[in-house]
């Protein structure tokens, strides 16, 4: 069988072709043996339009079984790689940047008109002729779904443990550390196997890492910004409930230590034009609990005052830290009885949760809105550190 | 005059979940 590679670029038109005997090397070198570095400076989401060149191919000569098989070996091979890079940042972000584009193949070259008002006439030539992929494409979907777990499950393990001591514990207001209540102990120092303590900004570091890897690879603005609403609502479920755990951190000098750490965590959505992700909004209740440690606790208009502002926390939570609350030093009262009272009576028709604490493991539902690509498919050019000279420009 | 285009052949595709089944059940038949 002759393997030259055929270029007539003039005539390409945006497929692959390649012998049935080939797809197992294929998915070796696109998928299973890729290194998303390989790639750099290339389109991205690349292994995801060669894909699609392959499908439209086989396509083109009607060949179902191929097109059957294709498929089935990139999925299985999607998952394989995944599992074997089940930590691997980079490596899941560049397969779910690559399975929602080839999914975004599917729809943008389905022939559905529905999914064609963006395209060109020279896209418009490359719809596929013969087959309706709408099954592959629910595939595909669900495949994007487990990858975007598994990237919200690494993302998640890498901060998680930097949630408390940097929104809690680090101390970045100058003075501030004078005003602690007696016995405050941040734990993580206290912990016998070093010190485990971070900063703000190294949470922040993180964030930056994860944001430019999504936009290296590809990845969709909208799934970027769920991310980051996935990961902002845990640090705020993370730092809700250590709080409400603990009395040492309920103190007016913590609750403007915490108010300063979110509106730096504000500041760095805006910065990376992520603030309309709806991430702010689910640190709601952790904006709510610094409010309402600063807030004064004696008079019945500062009780109507806490029951009108603390809305996203429930009754519970909010007579939980008015409780807890420790006075800095002996100038300040505790909060009263009467007070706690006060605020348990005006809050009696709320028709709250019972639960005290936040479910740091809650998902938001993802979704993958369609994002045609504006490339066309003769455009792109296979580069030859891939190792696919088997495939033919057709 | 513009002809209409033929009709798509809807490829039938296993889930998610079917396709792994298949694939375990292969891994385990190679030796």
């Amino acid at each position: 069988r002759q393997v030259t590679v055929q270029r007539k670029e003039k005539d390409f038109q945006g497929m692959l072709e390649y012998h049935k005997d080939d797809e197992a090397l294929l998915i070796r070198n696109l998928v299973t043996d890729l290194k998303p570095q390989m790639l750099s400076g290339t389109v991205p989401c690349l292994p995801a339009y060669i894909l699609y060149m392959c499908i439209r191919h086989a396509d083109y000569v009607n060949d179902d079984l191929k097109v059957h098989s294709l498929l089935t070996s990139t999925i299985n091979g999607v998952k394989k790689v995944l599992k074997k890079h089940n930590d691997d940042f980079e490596m899941t972000t560049f397969w779910l940047s690559n399975t929602c584009r080839l999914l975004h193949c599917l729809k943008q070259y389905s022939g559905d008109e529905g999914f064609m008002t963006q395209n060109s006439a020279k896209q418009n030539e490359h719809c596929l002729k013969n087959f309706d992929l709408t099954e592959y494409r629910q595939v595909l979907s669900d495949l994007s779904i487990q990858i975007y777990q598994q990237l919200i499950k690494i993302a998640e393990g890498v901060l998680q443990p930097m949630i408390v001591s940097a929104m809690l514990e680090n101390e970045s207001i100058q003075g501030l550390s004078g005003v602690k209540p007696t016995g405050y102990r941040k734990r993580s120092s206290s912990m016998a196997d070093g010190d485990n303590s971070y900063c703000l900004e190294a949470i922040i570091r993180q964030m930056n890492s994860f944001h430019t890897v999504m936009c290296d690879q590809g990845l969709d603005p909208e799934i970027i910004q769920q991310v980051f609403k996935q990961l902002f609502y845990m640090i705020n479920a993370v730092t809700l409930n250590n709080l409400l755990l603990r009395k040492e951190v309920c103190s007016w000098s913590t609750g403007m230590q915490l108010r300063y750490n979110i509106s730096q965590l504000e500041e760095w959505l805006r910065g990376r034009n992520l603030h309309q992700s709806g991430a702010v909004q689910t640190m709601e209740p952790l904006i709510q609990a610094a409010q309402l440690l600063q807030l004064k606790k004696k008079t019945p208009e500062d009780a109507e005052a806490i029951c009108s502002l603390c809305n996203s926390l429930s009754t519970q939570q909010i007579v939980k830290i008015l409780n807890l609350y420790t006075p800095l030093n002996e100038f300040e009262e505790r909060v009263t009885v009467a007070f706690i009272r006060t605020i348990q009576a005006q809050l009696q028709e709320r028709n709250d949760p019972q639960q005290l604490l936040l479910d740091f493991k809650h998902t938001f539902p993802v979704l993958f809105p369609f994002n045609p690509s504006s490339l066309t498919m003769d455009s792109i050019h296979i580069p030859a550190c891939l190792n696919l000279e088997f495939l033919n420009e057709v | 005059s513009a002809q209409r285009p033929r009709p798509r052949v809807l490829l039938k595709a296993p889930t998610l979940a079917e396709m792994e089944e298949m694939n375990t059940s292969e891994e385990e038949e190679s030796p």
